[in-house]
This record gives structure tokens, sequence and C-alpha cells, in this order.
């Protein structure tokens, strides 16, 4: 699964 | 949060630290890459743009504001109150053939087309490769500074630890983004020779000189 537009990292 | 990530975030922390102290208390940039420390600025401008747009947490908004004041801190010692140190002959490597390469390939593998996206894309890629000119520098002068030296692991192991926050996480949560994989093996690559190097010469107590 792709998590676009969760990004968390940095 | 796992604890890789952690300690990737922490190891990311402690470089950019230190390097600020060696500029600070050495008061010269000597050894240092300043289009190096330019392309890490460009990563981290076009990267936390979304700091306007989305909230994550306060620790990631604290760490992304650190890395941001941290590296224009640097370029302004660097350009500004510490000129007459810069090394400017030996920083020779030309930016533009890391710049626009890592421009035109956000614009053909990017997960979706918008300006925030693309300008993410573009730093993720343009940061595996911003230390070639430190490499270059360090390969040219034959020497890096134990505190450098200490500063190039940090900086290393920053995105070594990442590769296995990634390996976790797809493990844990089912989490996949092979843009940041893919950039995150390169860049950690670039770093061998320099790690091999660290481990049998700065470790041992020696300074890091290339034979």
């Amino acid at each position: 699964t792709l998590v676009y537009p969760d990004k968390d990292e940095l | 949060m796992n604890i890789f990530r952690l300690c990737g975030d922490l190891s990311h922390l402690l470089a950019i630290l230190l390097l600020l102290f060696k500029i600070w208390k050495t008061r010269s940039c000597a050894g240092i890459s300043g289009k190096t420390q330019l392309l890490f600025t460009i990563v981290y401008t076009a990267r936390y743009l979304d700091l306007f747009t989305s909230f994550v947490s306060v620790y990631n908004s604290v760490m992304k504001i650190v890395f941001l004041t941290a590296s224009y801190g640097t370029l302004y010692l660097m350009f500004y109150k510490f000129k007459p140190t810069y090394d400017h002959n030996h920083d020779s490597f030309r930016i533009l053939y890391l710049i626009v390469p890592a421009l035109v390939l956000s614009f053909i593998i990017v997960h979706v087309y918008t300006v925030m996206e693309i300008l993410w894309t573009f730093s993720i890629y343009l940061e595996a490769v911003a230390i070639m000119p430190q490499l270059f520098m360090v390969s040219r002068t034959g020497e890096a500074e134990t505190i450098t030296s200490h500063y190039l692991f940090a900086l290393g192991s920053y995105r070594a630890l990442y590769i296995l926050n990634w390996i976790y996480r797809y493990y844990t949560e089912d989490f996949l983004d092979w843009i940041t994989i893919m950039a995150g093996i390169v860049q950690t690559i670039l770093y061998c020779d320099f790690f091999y190097l660290y481990i049998t010469k700065v470790l041992k107590g020696k300074r890091l000189s290339l034979p």
C-alpha cells in the first residue's frame, strides 16, 4: 500500500 | 515511530549539530564542502514546505524547523561569517550535474503530479546524491579532520538506519514507498567507502587520510 500523502518521515 | 527511525533521526540531528559545533569551535569551515551544504539546504527547503500545509506531530514539526534553521545557519557561517576559511578551490564539484538530473527524474518518477509532491520527490532524489561534493572534496584533499569524519559517519548512518526502519515498517504496517527506499539505498551506498575508512582508521584513533 502506498501511503501518500501521509509523509511522517523526515 | 520505531527504534530504527528514532535512531536515524537522532543520528541526523547529531550530524547537523556536530558540523555547526565544529565550525563554531574552530572558527573555520576548512574541509567542509559549501556545495554539499547548499544542496542540503535546497533539500530541506523543498521537502519541508509541508510545514505550512500539513501537521503530523510536534516532534515532526520541531525536527523540520531545527533542520531548516541549522542548514541556513551553516550556510551563513560558511559563506558569510567564516568565509575566508572556506576552501573553495577544493570544492569544485559541479552541482548542476546533480540538481538537473534529480529535477528531471522527479518529473518522471513521482507518485502524484502536484507541485508539492514533485518538490518532495526532487528533495528525496537530491538528498541521495547531495554528499558527493563533500566526498569529492575529501578525495581531492586526501584527508578529513576527525570531527568532520564523525559528522560524515553520523550523516551516513542516518539513511542506513532509515532502511532498517523501512524494512520494519513493511512488515509491521505494510508501509512501502519505493521512491524513498531506492533513493535511500543509493544514498547509503555512496557512503560505503567512507564507512570502511572510518571503521578501519578513525575508530582506531588515526586521522582519516587516503592512500
